[in-house]
């Protein structure tokens, strides 16, 4: 299906480390 | 997490001694949201690059101009601002017109859209959600809709401008077909 992501999930990604 | 689409992002630095085309580079593609974060943290923000510089994120696969043929026909929703607008927003804008980028934020007509573009300019700063040809007035109404409300900007702040006016314009400005 269409991957729609909202912005607030987007931006909890900014700053997560690469590898957990 | 995967994203809708593979986006590619582009550079372009104005040197006059060269053809507009190679003054333009891919930089990298991506398509999951991890690998987008990872890019934009590492690159200059907008209001960091020098006057005749622009970033432009599309589909992979579409080239950031109007001879594209996915853009031939198209067009581009546009806010234009001058510089003293620049460092509280111009940044700001230019992210949140990603997110709706690759966040895929305008629901069925997310398929018409090609990419984004910033221009650092001397004058006025630009930014511009470009679309290919659309079946309708309503559909190219609705993506302004979303992304000005994704820009969170005021009444009449964004203007869509037809690709073949912006190509052969003399020196007459641009009409805007519509304003939101």
């Amino acid at each position: 299906g269409k991957k729609q992501y909202d912005r607030e999930f987007l931006l909890d990604f900014q700053f997560m480390p690469a590898c957990i | 997490h995967p994203l809708n689409s593979r986006w590619a992002l582009w550079f372009f630095k104005n040197d006059r001694s060269r053809a507009w085309r190679d003054n333009l580079q891919l930089v990298t593609t991506f398509d999951t949201v991890e690998d987008f974060w990872a890019l934009y943290n590492h690159i200059q923000l907008p209001s960091k690059l020098s006057s005749g510089c622009d970033y432009a994120v599309f589909k992979d696969g579409i080239q950031p101009m109007w001879e594209d043929s996915r853009n031939k026909k198209g067009g581009r929703w546009l806010v234009s601002f001058s510089r003293q607008g620049r460092y509280s927003e111009l940044d700001r804008l230019w992210l949140e017109t990603l997110l709706c980028l690759i966040g895929e934020s305008f629901e069925e007509q997310s398929r018409a859209v090609c990419g984004a573009v910033v221009n650092i300019r001397t004058k006025r700063d630009k930014i511009a959600l470009w679309m290919r040809e659309m079946e309708s007035q309503a559909a190219v109404l609705h993506i302004g809709r979303v992304y000005k409300e994704c820009l969170d900007l005021p009444t009449k702040t964004i203007g869509y401008q037809v690709h073949a006016d912006a190509a052969t314009r003399s020196n007459s400005p641009v009409k805007h077909k519509f304003v939101l």
